[in-house]
């Protein structure tokens, strides 16, 4: 465990957590793709499906609890809770699954390190996890009014993996092992999708207005 | 470590 990784984690659990609050407290999911969430659901369903195979450690075991519990009751928060789904903006959130992730499980059956049901699933949920801020991307783009939460939750999100991609770096230099080329590639495609956003939050935080993401 | 590079991250 390095520094970047540690910090990469616990940004990524800071998001999780400020979106779990931030529905739970004001009762809202206003600017929230439910299609987003959906997928990270899946993402971390289809990356975990070791947890009770392969024990790595209790505090690797820990965090995909709380990444599975935390995500699974955002997606029944939007979907189930009586006051909060009646803030969810389904007419604006049109995203189609299916666009992610069949494009996504096809590229994981041909392109992987090992044809097994588990690395296959392992690498879509790499690819997928890549993709799944779309949705949400195109709903902010399309309401247009981001609340700080919804910002800095998107943010925390792209700064978790900018995080993981420095940890990748680091271990690539300092231990005999190799990262893998499949989850360099996705990480950086992932980084790279938040890139834009970076801009205007980074444009309206300096200049201290409201973010706008152009439409 | 036994495990592969990105299989004991999250």
């Amino acid at each position: 465990m390095n520094i970047f990784r540690l910090a990469g984690d616990m940004t990524h659990l800071f998001s999780v957590l400020v979106l779990l609050l931030k529905i739970h407290t004001i009762k809202s999911c206003a600017g929230i793709s439910l299609k987003t969430q959906e997928l990270y659901a899946l993402v971390f369903t289809t990356r975990y499906l070791d947890i009770f195979t392969d024990f790595i450690s209790l505090y690797n075991t820990v965090m995909k609890l709380i990444f599975l519990g935390s995500s699974f009751s955002i997606v029944w928060y939007i979907r189930r809770h009586k006051i909060v789904r009646r803030s969810y903006d389904k007419d604006q959130d049109t995203f189609r699954h299916y666009f992610l992730v069949i494009p996504c499980l096809v590229l994981a059956v041909f392109i992987n390190h090992k044809f097994t049901f588990k690395e296959v699933m392992w690498t879509f949920s790499l690819y997928l996890e890549a993709v799944a801020i779309l949705p949400q991307l195109v709903l902010l783009q399309r309401t247009r009014n981001i609340d700080n939460l919804t910002g800095q939750y998107v943010f925390l999100l792209g700064a978790y993996r900018a995080l993981y991609i420095l940890n990748w770096i680091y271990r690539h230099f300092t231990e005999p092992h190799y990262v893998h080329w499949i989850t360099w590639i996705a990480g950086v495609v992932q980084t790279l999708l938040y890139a834009d956003f970076f801009y205007y939050y980074f444009q309206s935080w300096k200049n201290n207005e409201k973010l706008q993401l152009p439409a | 470590a036994t495990t592969e590079s990105s299989k004991d991250e999250l």
